[in-house]
């Protein structure tokens, strides 16, 4: 059986709350090593890559490998009903028809249960490979949503140049043009707000922003985010949580 | 005009 306590149910808020408009369906993958979650978006652009370790949990236990397919917006509806401190605790029988969550107030006077009933997804968990990237880009995630943001209001799409003397984000549309350029610097009262540049070869690539804005739902997971690119292969977003990660992967626009 | 690449190739899923 799977039993997981979570200190604080905002995590997995945060995590659902940032992928329910991409993913609608899936399997949350529990083992001994935690819960992952793999999934592709509705549309087949962008995968979605999660992962909360088991020593993100005390405790944690899950005695064998067990698959619990979740509609996200159902999932959303309840954990709507915890409060961000609040334990969470997740259980589910070896073959479960549903999963059941547990909140408890910090102050321990209030139990909230739910169960959620469960669906059969056939999906595949693969190993998404480890890349060596030509540029990793480290920045204040609230940073990378308000360039985001700000150039989807001129542009769909959004190129990403890199090289040693900093990021360059630019895009042009039917008003005009725009570009942000972030240069390496390091704040040394708060690490959290440096950017960072670690490069190999410079990369120019070219993504749609309205992902790129979905993916900055995941913000208020982590104060930095890191953006790893090669040419020609997808874009990896990264939020580092606690005990894991939540990951966004986005393939490149090409030109005509 | 830009064309939107399918991620599924990139990691050899289905």
């Amino acid at each position: 059986m799977l039993e997981a306590r979570l200190e604080q149910a905002q995590i997995l808020k945060k995590v659902v709350e940032a992928i329910k408009d991409l993913v609608q369906d899936c399997n949350f993958d529990c083992n001994d090593a935690g819960i992952q979650l793999q999934a592709m978006d509705n549309s087949h652009v962008a995968l979605v890559s999660m992962k909360l370790g088991s020593e993100g949990f005390s405790p944690y236990r899950c005695d064998r490998n067990i698959a619990l397919g979740i509609n996200l917006n159902s999932l959303m509806k309840v954990l709507r009903a915890a409060a961000n401190e609040d334990l969470l605790t997740l259980k589910a029988e070896d073959q479960p028809d549903s999963l059941n969550l547990l909140f408890e107030s910090s102050s321990q006077d209030r139990l909230s249960e739910y169960d959620i009933k469960l669906m059969d997804i056939d999906q595949e968990h693969l190993g998404i490979p480890d890349t060596e990237y030509a540029a990793t880009i480290t920045l204040p995630s609230a940073e990378f949503q308000r360039i985001c943001r700000d150039l989807s209001a001129l542009s769909e799409s959004v190129s990403i140049e890199a090289n040693k003397d900093g990021v360059k984000f630019a895009c042009s549309g039917d008003i005009g043009n725009g570009s942000v350029t972030l240069r390496p610097h390091t704040n040394v009262e708060d690490e959290d707000k440096s950017t960072k540049i670690e490069l190999t070869e410079p990369v120019n690539l070219t993504f749609s922003l309205k992902y790129l804005v979905n993916f900055c739902k995941a913000s208020s997971l982590s104060a930095t985010v890191r953006l790893c690119l090669s040419n020609e292969v997808p874009l990896l977003v990264e939020y580092q949580m606690g005990a894991g990660y939540l990951r966004f992967y986005l393939a490149p626009k090409i030109g005509d | 005009e830009w064309l939107q690449q399918y991620i599924a190739p990139f990691f050899n899923l289905n």
